[in-house]
C-alpha cells in the first residue's frame, strides 16, 4: 500500500547500536513499502519495535544472508534499483 | 516463483496490450520492438498470443509516468523504483506502468542514431553481428575509410541494414589538439591507422592524429570512448582501465565498492590504490526490454521469485543475452500451461559405426587387426540417463583446456567438463554463454593463466580475458603482437614462467602473459621442436603436465622433452567414455 506516513515507532535492532540515521531511515522505508512490516504493526507496538523479524524475512525473500541485521549486504539492496510491487502482501 | 494471492490469472489466451504513450529515451519504434519481445518471452512458453492494439481498452495498458501518476503509487524520480504492473484481472488490472524519470535504453547506454548507409536513420542496435563476431560499439571493421558504422539490427550478417555513427564520436580529448576530430587514415611510426591506437603507449590510451601525419605534425588527441569514458572524478573524459586495482582486488568492470551511495565508478590507470585516478561510469540505463518482460510477468499474475537468476527477481540486472529461467517457466506454465511448442528434442541415438583405426604416427591411420584390438578400449554400453553421453558422441571439439583442474570440452555454444578426480566424471553440457558472456558460440582455443587464474578465449582473430564472468575483449590478436598470418588460434600450452605458446598453422608464437605481447622472435615452426605431432591439429592444450595435439578422434600426449609418449582416442582416454 502506498506510505501515507512515516511511522511513529522508533525503530532498532537488537545487539547493536543505531546506524547512521539515513540507513535507519532507508531501512524503514524499504520494509514498509515492500510489505516486509505493516503500518498498523508498527503503530500498535511499542516506540521501540525490533525489525529483525522483518529483515529476516526480506533477506530471504531476496537471497541474502539471514543475519536479522542491517548488514552492508541488506543496506546495499535496499538501495538497488527494483520493481516497485510489493514483495510481500496484495 | 509465486503467484498473487488467488492466483489471479486471465480467463483467456489471446491478450491485447495497447502504449498509451512514449518515453523520448528512444525511438517509439525501438519501444514497440521491445515490449514485442518482452512478450514474446512469455508467448514462447504459454498457450497465450499478444496482439498490439491502437485504441480501446485493451488487457494490458501501458503507460511512462513520473511521481505520482494516477493510481496512487507514485514513482520516486530517478533510480529506485523503476516500474510496477498489476496483476490479472478488469479496469487497472494488468496494466503496466514505466517510470519516466528513468534513463530507457537496451541496457547499453546512449542510442546512436545512424546517418547515410541503408537504414533510413536508425539508431544502432547494439550488440550487433558482424562477421561472425559480437559488437557493442560502433566499429570500423570491414571498412577501409576509417568510417565507424553500425548494423540497425541484431544481426548484419543476416539483415545487411547499417548506418554510419556520428562522426562526434571520434573528437578527441586530450593531447595537444583542443578537441579537433581524428583524421583517418594517419601516419605514425611509418606505419598507416584508419582506427584510434594504443601503440606507442604504455597506459592503453587509444589515441589518434589529429592530422594525416603524426609523423611530421605531432597533433594528436584521445579517442572518445562512448563506452567507458568517465564522468566526473578526478578524469574527466578519461577511459576506464580495465582490469584495474582497488584495495588489492581486480576489477574488470564498474563497481560501487567504496562507494555507499551505490554509483559505479572505475579507475582510469591500472592501480587505483597506488594512482588515485577515478571517475564514475557513464549511465547504461535501464533496459526497457528486461523491464517490460518482468512487468509483464505480473501482468499475467507471477509474483516476485527469490531466485536471484530468475526474470521475476525484483531487482533489476543487466544481461546481454537473455534467457528465461527455468523458475520462471514453471510459474508462468503453473498458471496457463505449456502451449503448442515443440517436444523437447529427444537425446541423439548411440553412433553404430566402427571406431576408426588407430594411427601408428603422425599423419597416418594404418594398422593391422591385431593393433586395432589391442588398443581399443571395451565400449561398454552407457547406462540410459549417463549425462556424459553427449558429450561422447561429439566429435572435433572446438578448444579443449583445462580450467581449475578440469578438462573443458567447447562445442557450438556448449561445454562439458571432466575430472579425473572426482567420481562425477564428464558433467555438462553447460552453456558457454551462461558462464562466460560474451563469448561467441564458437571458440578456437582457450588457456587458464596458472597465476592469476585467468581464462583467455580465442576465437578468429579475437580474444577474451575472464575474471570470472567479467571479461575485457574482445580485442584483435595484433594487440598481443600475433600477425595477419596467423587466421585463427588453435591452442595453447603454458610453459609456466608467465609464458604461453600460441599455435595457428604449421607456427607458434610465445606470449607474455602479463604484459600481454609476444616475445620478440617469433613465430617459430611447429615442428622444429613438437616433432611427431599433427602440424594440423585441432585443439593443443596442457594437461596433466604433458602436452596433447588432438586431430579427428584422436590426440597425440608428448612429454615435457617432446617426445611421444602416447596415442589415443580422446572420447575413451581423456573422457573416459
Amino acid at each position: 500500500a502506498p506510505l501515507h506516513s512515516k511511522p511513529q515507532a522508533v525503530i532498532t535492532f537488537p545487539g547493536e547500536l543505531l546506524s547512521a540515521p539515513s540507513d535507519v531511515e532507508l531501512a524503514e522505508s524499504y520494509l514498509l513499502r515492500f510489505g516486509y512490516i505493516q503500518e498498523a504493526e508498527a503503530r500498535r507496538s511499542s516506540k521501540h519495535v525490533s525489525l529483525a523479524k522483518a529483515l529476516r524475512k526480506m533477506q530471504k525473500q531476496l537471497g541474502l544472508e539471514e543475519t536479522g541485521e542491517l548488514d552492508a549486504s541488506t543496506l546495499e539492496a535496499m538501495r538497488a534499483p527494483r520493481c516497485g510491487v510489493p514483495d510481500v502482501g496484495g | 516463483f509465486l503467484t498473487f494471492e488467488g492466483e489471479l490469472k486471465w480467463d483467456h489466451m489471446d491478450l491485447t496490450y495497447r502504449v498509451m504513450n512514449y518515453s523520448p529515451d528512444l525511438d517509439r519504434a525501438v519501444i514497440d520492438d521491445a515490449f514485442q519481445r518482452a512478450f514474446k518471452v512469455w508467448s514462447d512458453v504459454t498457450p497465450l498470443t499478444f496482439t498490439q492494439i491502437y485504441s480501446g481498452e485493451a488487457d494490458i495498458m501501458i503507460m511512462f509516468g513520473s511521481q505520482e501518476h494516477g493510481d496512487g503509487y507514485p514513482f520516486d524520480g530517478k533510480d529506485g523504483l523503476l516500474a510496477h504492473a498489476f496483476p490479472p484481472g478488469s479496469g487497472i488490472q494488468g496494466d503496466a506502468h514505466f517510470d519516466d524519470d528513468e534513463f530507457w535504453t537496451l541496457g547499453t547506454g546512449l542510442e546512436v542514431k545512424t546517418r547515410y548507409g541503408n537504414a533510413n536513420g536508425a539508431s544502432c542496435h547494439f550488440p550487433f553481428i558482424f562477421e561472425g563476431h559480437s559488437y557493442s560499439r560502433c566499429i570500423t571493421e570491414g571498412r577501409t575509410d576509417g568510417m565507424l558504422w553500425c548494423a540497425t539490427t541484431a544481426s548484419y550478417d543476416a539483415d545487411k541494414t547499417y548506418g554510419f555513427c556520428p562522426s562526434e564520436l571520434l573528437y578527441t580529448n586530450g593531447g595537444n589538439s583542443d578537441g579537433s576530430p581524428c583524421v583517418f587514415p594517419f601516419i605514425f611510426d611509418g606505419t598507416s591507422y584508419d582506427t584510434c591506437t594504443t601503440d606507442g603507449r604504455s597506459d592503453g590510451y587509444r589515441w589518434c592524429a589529429t592530422t594525416a601525419n603524426f609523423d611530421q605534425d605531432k597533433k594528436y588527441g584521445f579517442c572518445p570512448n562512448r563506452d567507458t569514458a568517465v564522468i566526473g572524478g578526478n578524469s574527466q573524459g578519461d577511459p576506464c582501465i580495465f582490469p584495474f586495482t582497488f584495495l588489492g582486488q581486480s576489477y574488470s568492470a564498474c563497481t560501487s565498492e567504496g562507494r555507499q551511495d551505490g554509483k559505479l565508478w572505475c579507475a582510469t590507470t591500472s592501480n587505483y590504490d597506488t594512482d588515485k585516478k577515478w571517475g564514475f561510469c557513464p549511465d547504461r540505463g535501464y533496459s526497457i526490454f528486461l523491464v517490460a518482460a518482468h512487468e509483464f510477468g505480473h501482468s499475467l499474475g507471477l509474483d516476485h521469485s527469490s531466485v536471484r537468476e530468475a526474470l521475476m527477481y525484483p531487482m533489476y540486472s543487466y544481461v546481454q543475452d537473455f534467457q528465461l529461467h527455468e523458475d520462471d517457466v514453471q510459474g508462468i506454465q503453473y498458471l496457463y500451461g505449456r502451449g503448442s511448442g515443440p517436444e523437447p528434442t529427444p537425446p541423439a541415438p548411440l553412433p553404430t559405426e566402427e571406431p576408426q583405426p588407430m594411427p601408428t604416427e603422425a599423419g597416418s591411420a594404418s594398422t593391422t587387426e591385431e593393433e586395432e584390438q589391442e588398443t581399443l578400449e571395451p565400449t561398454a554400453e552407457p547406462s540410459p540417463v549417463d549425462p556424459s553421453r553427449d558429450a561422447c558422441i561429439e566429435k572435433n571439439f572446438d578448444a579443449i583446456t583445462e580450467i581449475n583442474g578440469e578438462l573443458h570440452f567447447f562445442k557450438n555454444g556448449k561445454y562439458w567438463t571432466h575430472s579425473s578426480f572426482w567420481k562425477s566424471g564428464t558433467q555438462g553440457a553447460f552453456s558457454i554463454a551462461d558462464s562466460w558472456p560474451g563469448l561467441p558460440a564458437v571458440i578456437d582455443a582457450a588457456f587458464q593463466d596458472v597465476l592469476t587464474k585467468r581464462v583467455f578465449f580465442f576465437a578468429g582473430r579475437q580474444f577474451w580475458v575472464f575474471s570470472g564472468k567479467n571479461a575485457v575483449g574482445p580485442r584483435g590478436i595484433e594487440k598481443l603482437g600475433i600477425g595477419k598470418e596467423a587466421g585463427r588460434i588453435t591452442g595453447a600450452l603454458q610453459r609456466g614462467r608467465g609464458k604461453v605458446l600460441l599455435f595457428s598453422g604449421e607456427h607458434y608464437w610465445r606470449l607474455d602473459v602479463k604484459v600481454q605481447t609476444v616475445d620478440k622472435g617469433y613465430p617459430r615452426a611447429t615442428d622444429d621442436v613438437f616433432t611427431g605431432v599433427p602440424l594440423d591439429a585441432r585443439n593443443v592444450f596442457l594437461y596433466q603436465d604433458k602436452y596433447h595435439f588432438c586431430r579427428d578422434s584422436f590426440y597425440w600426449r608428448m612429454t615435457p622433452r617432446y617426445q611421444v609418449d602416447r596415442v589415443g582416442y580422446i572420447k575413451y582416454d581423456l573422457l573416459q567414455c
